[in-house]
Formats: structure tokens, C-alpha cells, sequence
């Protein structure tokens, strides 16, 4: 658990609005369900755990959220409908 | 700040200030290192409550949000896993320089070090401000940042200051970009630090054109301070400096040494630990080699020397800047440098005096680019002309959580350079247009600031750059900011966030990668894409690719936001070796806020590019009895 914990790094993960649904009428509780749906199975049973993965969940900039996740997750995460993209966050410099 | 407003035509009770009632009723949000409340510069004397669409929070305590500080939030680890939200403290400066910079309020007898003394006011008094906290020690992570403006769109701001950035990055894996899109989407004015990666080409952050991108510049007040050479006292050199202890002694010749040849490990840009056998002695430091500037008069003082004398690397010619050395300390030229060099080996015993002259005011060469101003053409879009402006952004004071100079005051100020102080002047300029001018987009906004820019510096002459020569459009983009003239542009370019799906097309982006963007589907199969520099920008970027014989054809559109019956005529400056015609060659309008569309075709000269000139410009302007609105033109060979 704690090699796991170590691995983790943030990504920021792009995903496609829900087809069926239009996410922006609705809640932020239910676009983070829509959001938590993406983290990988093995915090399915634990909400506390997928909702600890969540750093921030994105509304209005775009459909997607930043999330703690290691390499691995990330390319399980990359075979699921609807995901766009997934990229280590970065670190900007003050100018 | 206190010289800026003034040096900007801002004054108190008349003109722009006036006119605009100092910013009041305007939103401002600034992602930064979080801001100190409570300091002086964010009182609320003067500052009605927020509008009733302000949905925004203030984390702070009751007493320290006020009327002026609207809200804050701290985005630093503030991830669903964290329990410990706290407000967003400066525990840097650097936020609270540059808010105070955007919308501090009037604090008199503001200094540093006893320099720079004055009334220090940011350019919307009046504005309200948003901290929203996403830097902290490490620098700023842009899921964070991501956060931050999906809140602050949320919140309802109406100006944006983002005085951070990274490398030029693919608008569609640029948070910034995709915020700031969504941003100007909600009419959000959205200004950023065009970075401090000059004097070299292509250095730019922030480069998507829905973005003010704004590069610094100097004002015509120095801190200046004076090297001294020999016995000869017509042997002294200009330069700078924020500390100018009055218990240093002036007359006294001190031995003077060279850091590239003393010590156990002789480094020239006195890095930690390499000088030896310099007490009591002026050394002169190289800028450079990793270490800060702080840092090597920090190193001259553990090594036993009386004052440091800080030379230029070339690139930086005669950009020097003002910093709060721990020891006596003056900035001087590459130029001046060299002749200390020469100096120091021309003799068995060289000595030198440091001297102190204050702040003087009246550089009649300013407003210089500074060398470390980012320089474009923009690596992710170069049919897009960037940086767009250049502001103040050399020697600023404004707001410090802290006293640098042992100060008892509350009210405590720091004086810092970087694209980061110019980029709140802007964000502040913006507000006031925004206040004067409601109804008009981000676009228009930026139109205005950019088509009514000096070009020109106090003397009259062209803008000069760190060499002293006139700086070319990469560095100044359309030129120095004048706010007066923003206010009454003529006319504006316009653009509407849906005109950048064709551009976004033109750069071959995928329509999922646009998507990333625009927030909604495109199929570029289906738009009619364009080149990049059809887009309807209020400056041109054009490259001649060799052997191109091949005209380039672009359309414009101007509207009228002028007197209802106004005719304009053309003034071209045709770039060397280059062909350009225009058609109508007279705009007429009848009515405020009608449109006109004009075309412009450009041709290379036999030749063109081959003459060992790779870059030109010129202008495109036009002109009233009244107004000039001017078009910079850069080309590419």
C-alpha cells in the first residue's frame, strides 16, 4: 500500500460529456459520479478511497478532473469509454 | 505602486481615473501565491460592496475580507483527500505584489529603503479583488491552476491576472489556454506573464491569442547608484540599486576585485563558497551561472567584502535592475563591466567607490524593453503576432507581506522586476476599460489596448531593448500600453470564441483536441478552416516561405466605436521587401458600431529574405482627425 501510495502523481484526465445525459444541468455531486466512474477498479468498493483520489473535479473549463493515480491506472483507465486524454500535472514557474 | 500610474497618464480626480471612477464595480481574479489581508493596500475606503452576481467566497476571516477583498481560496493541496483547507495566506509576496499592483488602494508615503517614496495605488483602485491561491514554494501545479479558473469563472470575475506560465505547449495541453478560453467564453478579460525567458527568440508562455500576452518594459525612474573606478572621478559607471545604505562610505577608494580570479574555486559569477581573500574589498560579480543576484552579494558578504559591483552577461547588455542586495551594491552594464575588467587587470592595486544617487526620475529612454522580457514569434501559433504589449514591469513597488528593510510601518512594500509586475498593470488597465466600456468582449478590450500603443519612448524615438537599439516588434508586440487612448480607440477588432474554431481548424488540430478547447463539438471537416493570421487580429504575423511568389490575402474587420460619422484613411509602413496593398483605402462610417471589412495582400519582393534581414515590419494604420489605430506587422523570411 505504501509503494502504491509512492507511485501516485496527479494527472489531469479529459473525459467526453455522458451521451445520455447533459452532466452541466446537473449536479457536481453527480458530475463527480460520472468522474469517480473513471478511477480504477480496485477503489470501487471503498467511496472514501475514490473519492480521496479526486483532487479537483473540473465544470467549466472542461469535462474532466485532476486525480492521484499511478501509470499503471492511468493506461487500465485509457481503455474506458469515453476517456480523451491523461497527463502528469505540471509545475509552472512564477514569471 | 508609485510612480506607474503617473508614468501611465493615471492621475487622481481627472482624465481615465476619473472617467472609469478608478475601476469601481470591476471583478478582478488573480491566481498568484495567495495575498496578505489586511495590509494596507487592500482597504476598502472607497470601494462600494461587490455586484449581486459575485458568487464568490472569502475565506479569510470577517475582518480581513472587506469590500476590496471579495474573495479568496486556497487551491495549494486542496484536493478532496486534504482536511486541512486554509485561507489563502502570502506566505511568498509575490501575490500580493501583483494584486496590489492590478487594484491596491491609495497608501501614502509607500518606500523601500527609503527609495521610490510615494503614494503607492494599483491601476483599478476602486476594482474589487479574488485571490484565488495556486502557487506555493515549489511553483504552481497546473491541476490547481485548473481549478482556480473553473472557480473564478464560476464566481463571476470579470478580469483575470495570471502572472505565472511554463514552456509553449499545444493550446489543447495548455490549462491555461483551455481555462482561459472558457474564461472568455463568460466575457472574462484574460491578461498573462508573457515570461522572463528574453532576450532570446521564441521564449514565450501563454501564447493563444484569446490571451493579452505582455511582455516588460521599463519606467523613467532609476534607483540609481554608480561605480567608480581609480582616483579618476570621470571614470564611473551607471547602475542600479534598491539599497543605498546611508553608513556606507562613498569616498573612500576600496580595493576592488575580479570574482572570476580570487578564491579557492575563482567563479566569476561568485557562486555559495567559492570566494576567498576578498575583505574588505569591492568584488565585481558576473550575473549568471545559476545563482541568483540576491544570492552572490550573499556570498561577497560571507567572504568579507565590503560591496559587490554586478556586471551583465552580453545578452543582457544594459538591462540592469534594482534588487535588495545584503551588502553596498551597484548593477551595471555588460558594457561598463568589461571596461571595470580591463581596469582591474590594467593595475597592480585597482580600487573602486560605490556611490548613491537615489531615485531619480526622468530617463527620457524609457519606457526599454527588458532584456529578460520574453521574445517572441509564438512557437504554438507564429501566424498569431506576440507578445502583444508591453507594460511596466522593471523596478515595481508594490505590496509585500513583510518589511525587506527592517521597517516598522504596517504598510510594507517591496520593489521586484519580472513579466509578473507588468502583467497586473495590464489586468488593472483592462478593469478600468471594462468599467468604461461594459458591453465590450475581451477582444475588444485587447483590441483597444493593443491598436493605441506607443511605439515611441519619452525622447521620441523608437523603443529600445537591453542593447540600446530599437527593439524589434518580438519584443514590444504592438508597444508600450496607453491606457487614455485604450479608453477612445476608434475602432476594434473584434472576435467572438466562436471565430477561433476555423483558426483552431487552420493549426490541423483533431476535432477532439479543439473539443479539449471550445468545450463543444467541431468537426473540422465541416468549418471552413483558416490560416492562422486571417483570424481577425488587431496585428499581423506573416511568414515568407523562400521562393514564395505566391500572394498572401487576408480580410480584417473593423467596427466603429468612435463618433457615429467617421472616416478613416490608410498610412502603411511596408516591411522591407515586401509587397502590401489594401482595398477600400477609406473606411466610412455612418453609424456607431457598424462594421466595415477591409483586405489586405501581401507579396514578396525578388530577393526577399536573402539579403541576410530574416525578420521585418511595419504597420498597417488608420487614421481620423482624431484617431490612429495601428496594426503592427511582423514578417518572417
Amino acid at each position: 500500500a505504501q509503494e502504491e501510495q509512492n507511485s501516485l502523481q496527479t494527472y489531469i484526465v479529459w473525459v467526453e460529456k455522458p451521451v445520455s445525459r447533459n452532466i452541466f444541468s446537473q449536479s457536481q455531486e453527480d458530475l463527480e459520479s460520472w468522474y469517480q466512474s473513471f478511477l480504477p477498479e480496485t477503489t470501487v468498493n471503498s467511496n472514501e478511497l475514490k473519492s480521496s483520489r479526486i483532487v479537483h473535479a473540473y465544470r467549466n473549463v472542461g469535462t474532466g478532473f485532476a486525480a492521484k493515480l499511478t501509470p499503471e491506472e492511468v493506461k487500465a483507465m485509457e481503455k474506458k469509454q469515453g476517456f480523451v486524454s491523461a497527463r502528469p500535472e505540471r509545475i509552472l514557474p512564477l514569471q | 505602486t508609485t510612480h506607474t500610474p503617473d508614468f501611465l497618464g493615471l492621475h487622481q480626480g481627472y482624465g481615465l481615473w476619473k472617467q472609469t471612477n478608478y475601476g469601481e464595480g470591476v471583478i478582478i481574479g488573480v491566481l498568484d501565491t495567495g495575498i496578505a489581508a489586511g495590509h494596507p493596500s487592500f482597504s476598502d475606503e472607497g470601494v462600494p460592496p461587490p455586484p449581486a452576481r459575485w458568487k464568490g467566497k472569502c475565506e479569510f476571516n470577517a475582518t480581513l475580507c472587506n469590500n476590496k477583498l471579495i474573495g479568496a481560496k486556497n487551491f495549494v493541496g486542496s484536493g478532496k483527500g486534504n482536511t486541512t483547507d486554509s485561507p489563502p495566506v502570502d506566505n511568498h509576496g509575490h501575490g500580493t505584489h501583483t494584486s496590489s499592483t492590478a487594484a491596491g488602494n491609495f497608501v501614502a508615503g509607500a518606500s523601500v529603503f527609503g527609495e521610490a517614496n510615494g503614494t503607492a495605488v494599483g491601476m483599478a483602485p476602486y476594482a474589487h479583488l479574488a485571490m484565488y491561491k495556486v502557487c506555493a514554494g515549489a511553483g504552481c501545479a497546473d491541476g490547481d491552476i485548473l481549478a482556480a479558473l473553473d472557480a473564478a469563472v464560476e464566481d463571476g470575475v470579470d478580469v483575470l491576472s495570471l502572472s505565472l506560465g511554463g514552456e509553449s505547449l499545444p493550446f489543447y495541453d495548455d490549462v491555461i489556454a483551455i481555462g482561459a478560453f472558457a474564461a472568455i467564453q463568460k466575457g472574462i478579460f484574460f491578461s498573462c506573464a508573457a515570461g522572463n525567458s528574453g532576450p532570446s527568440y521564441n521564449s514565450l508562455s501563454n501564447e493563444a491569442p484569446w490571451i493579452l500576452t505582455v511582455g516588460a518594459s521599463t519606467t523613467d525612474r532609476i534607483l540609481k547608484s554608480e561605480a567608480q573606478i581609480g582616483d579618476d572621478k570621470n571614470n564611473h559607471f551607471d547602475g542600479k540599486s534598491l539599497s543605498q545604505p546611508e553608513d556606507f562610505d562613498s569616498t573612500v577608494s576600496l580595493p576592488l576585485a575580479y570574482a572570476g580570479s580570487v578564491g579557492k574555486q575563482p567563479s566569476a559569477s561568485c557562486k555559495a563558497g567559492s570566494l576567498e581573500n576578498v575583505e574588505g574589498k569591492v568584488v565585481l560579480c558576473e550575473t549568471g551561472g545559476g545563482v541568483t543576484n540576491i544570492a552572490k552579494g550573499e556570498e561577497v558578504k560571507r567572504a568579507g567584502g565590503a560591496a559587490m559591483i554586478l556586471m551583465n552577461q552580453e545578452t543582457d547588455g544594459f538591462s540592469t535592475l534594482a534588487e535588495s542586495h545584503v551588502l553596498p551594491s551597484t548593477h551595471v552594464s555588460y558594457a561598463a563591466g568589461l571596461q571595470i575588467k580591463s581596469y582591474i587587470r590594467s593595475t597592480s592595486s585597482p580600487t573602486a567607490k560605490i556611490l548613491f544617487n537615489g531615485t531619480v526620475i526622468g530617463d527620457a529612454l524609457a519606457p526599454k524593453v527588458a532584456s529578460f522580457s520574453s521574445r517572441g514569434p509564438s512557437s504554438a501559433s507564429p501566424g498569431i503576432l506576440k507578445p502583444d504589449i508591453i507594460g511596466p514591469g522593471v523596478s515595481i513597488l508594490a505590496a509585500w507581506p513583510v518589511a525587506v528593510d527592517q521597517t516598522q510601518s504596517k504598510a510594507t512594500f517591496n520593489i521586484i522586476s519580472g513579466t509578473s509586475m507588468s502583467t497586473p498593470h495590464l489586468s488593472g488597465i483592462a478593469a478600468l476599460l471594462k468599467s468604461s466600456h461594459p458591453d465590450w468582449s475581451p477582444a475588444a478590450i485587447k483590441s483597444a489596448i493593443m491598436t493605441t500603443a506607443n511605439v515611441l519612448n519619452l525622447a521620441g524615438k523608437p523603443i529600445v531593448d537591453q542593447r540600446l537599439e530599437p527593439a524589434d516588434i518580438f519584443a514590444t508586440g504592438a508597444g508600450h500600453v496607453n491606457p487614455s487612448k485604450a479608453n477612445d480607440p476608434g475602432l476594434v477588432y473584434d472576435t467572438q470564441p466562436k471565430d477561433y474554431i476555423p483558426y483552431l481548424c487552420g493549426l490541423n488540430y483533431t476535432d477532439q483536441q479543439i473539443q479539449l478547447i471550445t468545450k463543444q463539438a467541431v468537426i473540422c471537416s465541416q468549418v471552413e478552416a483558416i490560416p492562422e493570421a486571417q483570424l481577425n487580429y488587431p496585428s499581423f504575423s506573416i511568414k515568407i516561405r523562400s521562393n514564395e511568389t505566391q500572394s498572401q490575402y487576408y480580410t480584417r474587420t473593423v467596427r466603429n466605436v468612435g463618433p457615429a460619422s467617421s472616416t478613416y484613411n490608410l498610412d502603411l509602413l511596408v516591411p522591407h521587401k515586401m509587397g502590401m496593398s489594401v482595398n477600400p483605402q477609406v473606411l466610412t462610417f455612418t453609424e456607431v458600431n457598424q462594421e466595415l471589412t477591409f483586405h489586405v495582400e501581401f507579396s514578396a519582393e525578388d530577393g526577399a529574405g536573402k539579403d541576410g534581414v530574416p525578420i521585418s515590419q511595419g504597420y498597417l494604420r488608420w487614421f481620423s482627425d482624431k484617431y490612429n489605430v495601428t496594426s503592427p506587422i511582423a514578417v518572417v523570411f
